[in-house]
């Protein structure tokens, strides 16, 4: 493992444990999607179905299972216990505009026809998508508070790192997955508007809102 | 490529 992908990783936890901690401390959900986080609950569940049937290491199993935790404890604090502060009117993204054409590509491409690959495809595919919902309702209201502006640009992070990491491991272990590869490169170009805004405004100790 | 051998990364 090199470092990009170790620092990737560390990014995505990192991104992870910050918006359980803020829901959490702040006994608030407002101005989180919960559509985007139900997906990235399905996008986990969907990939790390390889638990039961191919160990890799120890770092790879306990980190599976943290991020499927997070990510349920995630889903379950925002539509459960803070309820009450879901602001369920503002996350309006249609997702099966995601899931349905994401799940489609899944079955079309892929490495192999079975039917956890085509769940490992799916989730890649979902991956990249997944965080629109979040982006949609950022636009929607005009404004993000800081702290859900860190959680979006760690998530950013976390996928531009791995880019770097594909762009080692093709370099120096000739190894490459076109899917992942295609899939990541999109997922980040996603989040470049929002780099842009974090490093011009956040960075900067202003509040990331959005010119009217 | 080799998918039958397993996605390594997370």
């Amino acid at each position: 493992m090199n470092l990009f992908r170790f620092l990737g990783d560390l990014s995505h936890l990192l991104a992870i444990i910050l918006l359980l901690l803020k829901i959490w401390k702040s006994r608030s959900c407002a101005g989180i999607s919960g559509k985007s986080q139900v997906l990235f609950a399905v996008v986990f569940t969907a990939r790390y179905l390889d638990l039961f049937t191919n160990y890799i290491s120890l770092y790879n199993t306990c980190m599976k299972v943290v991020y499927i935790a997070c990510s349920f404890t995630t889903v379950w604090l925002i539509y459960s216990k803070f309820k009450a502060t879901y602001d369920g009117n503002h996350d309006t993204f249609r997702v099966e505009f995601l899931v349905v054409p994401t799940a489609i590509l899944a079955f079309l491409v892929n490495h192999d026809f079975t039917p956890l690959e085509i769940l490992w495809t799916f989730s890649i595919y979902l991956e990249s998508v997944a965080i629109l919902p979040q982006l949609f309702m950022v636009s929607k209201t005009g404004e993000a508070e800081t702290i859900t502006s860190h959680y979006l640009f760690a998530l950013g992070v976390y996928r531009t790192l791995y880019l770097f990491n594909w762009i080692w491991r093709y370099h120096f272990e000739g190894f490459f997955d076109l899917i992942a590869i295609v899939a990541g490169l999109v997922q980040t170009v996603l989040y470049c508007d929002f780099f842009y805004l974090y490093i011009t405004k956040v960075l900067k100790g202003k509040k990331l809102s959005l010119p009217a | 490529v080799e998918p039958s051998a397993g996605h390594d990364e997370l």
